[in-house]
């Protein structure tokens, strides 16, 4: 564990913490794309696996069980609380995700680790990460107006990818043979389609005014 | 052959 990488941990943490936090608070998911959030649950599914064959440390698996519960909380909250679903904005929510689902996959079964049913659904879950924010992005650039809680969410989500660059960056010139191609690649990917969005916080947030993202 | 590195990241 280095600085980098915890500062990746946290700032996911604190991330779905916010989002949490502002379907709680204001008893809504307006601006938040269920689509994104179930693709996230599927992800941490498929990834976390591993909790029952491999264990790493407490801290790992108590995250990995925070990360794949919390997200399934936020789908469950946006398709069943009698109250949060009615503020679901499901005509702007309309970003056909199976193609994202069926092209991670496909390639997976092309480039993995190991053919193993466990590293082919884990390399999946990493290329579907990689683009699961789309349909959460497309949203908000429809919805035009993104409240500070939503911009914030996804703000913390992208600054954990970049703290993980950072990471494999710093785990690079540290460990002997560290190599990780198939996450170093789409985390990289990842980061780099919040580049748009990043650019729009900080120009609302220099100015002081309400996040905007041009139709 | 080389196995594939335990993923020890989240």
């Amino acid at each position: 564990m280095n600085v980098f990488r915890l500062a990746g941990d946290m700032t996911h943490l604190l991330s779905i913490l916010l989002l949490l936090l502002k379907i709680y608070a204001t008893k809504s998911c307006s601006g938040v794309s269920r689509k994104t959030q179930e693709l996230y649950a599927i992800v941490f599914i498929f990834r976390y696996l591993d909790l029952f064959t491999d264990f790493i440390s407490v801290y790992n698996t108590f995250m990995k069980v925070v990360f794949i519960a919390s997200s399934l909380a936020i789908v469950w909250c946006m398709r069943f609380h009698p109250v949060v679903r009615r503020s679901y904005d499901r005509e702007l929510d309309t970003f056909r995700y199976f193609f994202l689902v069926g092209a991670s996959f496909a390639l997976a079964l092309i480039w993995h680790e190991k053919f193993s049913v466990q590293e082919v659904f884990w390399a999946f879950s990493i290329y579907l990460e990689a683009v699961a924010i789309l349909p959460q992005l497309v949203l908000l650039q429809r919805s035009g107006n993104v409240d500070n809680l939503t911009g914030q969410y996804v703000f913390f989500l992208g600054a954990y990818r970049a703290f993980y660059i950072l990471n494999w960056i710093y785990r690079y010139l540290t460990e002997p043979r560290f190599t990780r191609w198939i996450a170093g690649t789409s985390g990289v990917v990842q980061t780099a389609l919040y580049a748009d969005f990043f650019y729009y916080y900080f120009i609302s947030w220099k100015n002081n005014s309400k996040l905007k993202l041009p139709a | 052959t080389e196995q594939p590195e335990v993923h020890d990241e989240l």
